[in-house]
């Protein structure tokens, strides 16, 4: 392996990308889990983590385009030079073009996207070109197997090198190919990710993905990818608790509000915003509500929902008014009964999370359509 | 038929020249290139077989014919 001149390299573990614009040739949902699959199989060798942007800048900011581009490396028409990207650093640092002319696909035809971007991701991460014909940051594309891991040992030593090997057992695809001692391990024991009785301690939307909180970890799951990625909450963010009560995001103003307590906390990204934790009391509870059980945000109401034991309060943005008194869950949503542990939305649908039990609600019908079970999201 | 041959000879010299350019830095100095043995070209057709863990000839050969075709990154091999 070798990297850039002087070795510029991503101070921070948590970088932010954004897909700028999206080719014709795949529906976007496929570029989507491309490009999030192609960051994963660095991710999970290092302690780095990606978060996905919709607007403004980002760290990684990927693009597709043809012939000149504003930059000083022209794409020359089909075959020939199909992708490139830039060394960490402000501005263009760490972005990646990829050539329109190429005709980009998720197969053995054409060109791989997967694979094409995950050789330029090393160059957003560090590394330069490698002259091991097996290894990905050889220059020459070649066909692969799209659902092979793509990384050479040559290419772990170099990003391992810049960035440390992962902190996290369940990211290091390559680790966990290791039997190991689980006598050995520190922590209490993960939780079992398909286990019947799996609980939620909070679910919410996050950019397009979706967060499902279990005591200290979170995974991560992208609607269109089949994976699942595994975290540590406070390498996210190191100032929030574990074993989180409640979560929303209200995505228009790309804010997340996580509870526990009778605090909560709102973050941007990986950014806890100043301020924070405040009191439940300021947002309208009266003081003797010390720990609301879940919470989500109807985006198509713009009205937040606050779940305690069997009733619920809700706030309407748009008269900027939370109810005087709670009503009955089973009032406002027939069908789910008691105290509810997590619940998010899924375009009209509301996945309430109860005990062992997921039901799916229709908001329009409103009627429990489905009962599912609580793992229902993650890949078992 | 020798003016086709040519022609192609021509062609691929131009790949590999506009290769050379774009992934390993070579200069174009204006004079004619290719049969100087140690001119810049050969130098930096060594580099790329270097690379490339070919045999080492400064000439151009099969293999880097057949390398200049091919898609790959766009960025270049040697630092510039």
């Amino acid at each position: 392996f070798s990297t850039f001149a002087r070795e510029p390299k991503w101070t921070k573990q948590v970088l932010t990308y954004r897909i700028v614009n999206y080719t014709p040739d795949l529906p976007p949902a496929d570029v989507n889990a491309a490009i999030k699959k192609a960051l994963t199989v660095w991710s999970s060798v290092t302690p780095l983590k990606f978060i996905k942007k919709d607007r403004g800048d980002a760290d990684i900011m990927i693009s597709f385009a043809a012939g000149g581009h504003n930059d000083f490396i022209p794409f020359d028409g089909p075959g020939g030079s199909v992708a490139h990207a830039y060394a960490p650093g402000k501005d263009f640092g760490g972005d990646a073009h990829f050539d329109e002319d190429e005709a980009w696909t998720k197969s053995t035809e054409g060109t791989n996207l997967f694979y094409v971007a995950a050789h330029e991701f090393g160059h957003s991460l560090g590394l330069f070109h490698s002259r091991n014909p097996n290894a990905l940051m050889y220059p020459v594309y070649r066909k692969v197997d799209p659902s092979a891991f793509p990384l050479h040992q040559d290419d772990i030593n170099g990003i391992q090198y810049l960035y440390g090997p992962s902190s996290n057992i369940h990211n290091d695809q390559r680790e966990s190919t290791e039997i190991k001692d689980p006598t050995e391990s520190k922590d209490p024991a993960l939780p079992n990710t398909c286990g019947p009785n799996l609980t939620f301690d909070a679910v919410t939307t996050f950019r397009g993905e979706i967060m499902f909180f279990k005591d200290k970890h979170f995974w991560r799951k992208h609607p269109a990818v089949r994976n699942a990625d595994f975290n540590l909450i406070s390498s996210f963010w190191p100032r929030l608790p574990s074993g989180v009560d409640a979560a929303y995001e209200i995505p228009e103003k790309d804010e997340t509000v996580i509870f526990k307590g009778n605090e909560f906390w709102v973050v941007r990204g990986d950014a806890v915003l100043p301020g924070y934790p405040q009191k439940l009391y300021t947002l309208g509870f009266s003081k003797d509500v010390t720990k609301i059980d879940a919470a989500f945000y109807n985006v198509n109401e713009g009205k937040t929902y606050y779940f305690i034991a069997d009733k619920f309060w809700s706030y309407d943005k748009r008269s900027q008014t939370m109810d005087r008194k709670p009503m009955l869950i089973r009032d406002a949503f027939p069908g789910i009964n008691g105290k509810i542990d997590a619940v998010f939305q899924h375009e009209n649908f509301f996945y309430f999370f109860c005990g062992g039990k997921l039901f799916e609600f229709d908001s329009d019908k409103k009627r429990v359509t489905r009962l599912l079970k609580t793992n229902f999201w993650l890949p078992c | 038929y020798p003016v086709e041959t040519r022609q192609k000879k021509v062609g691929s010299m131009q790949l590999i020249q506009r290769y050379l350019e774009n992934y390993y830095g070579f200069k174009k100095d204006g004079e004619s290139l290719i049969w100087k043995s140690n001119g810049p070209m050969t130098q930096k057709t060594k580099e790329m077989q270097e690379f490339f863990g070919l045999e080492v000839t400064g000439k151009v050969d099969s293999g880097i014919l057949d390398l200049v075709q091919k898609r790959r990154c766009g960025f270049p091999d040697i630092a510039g």
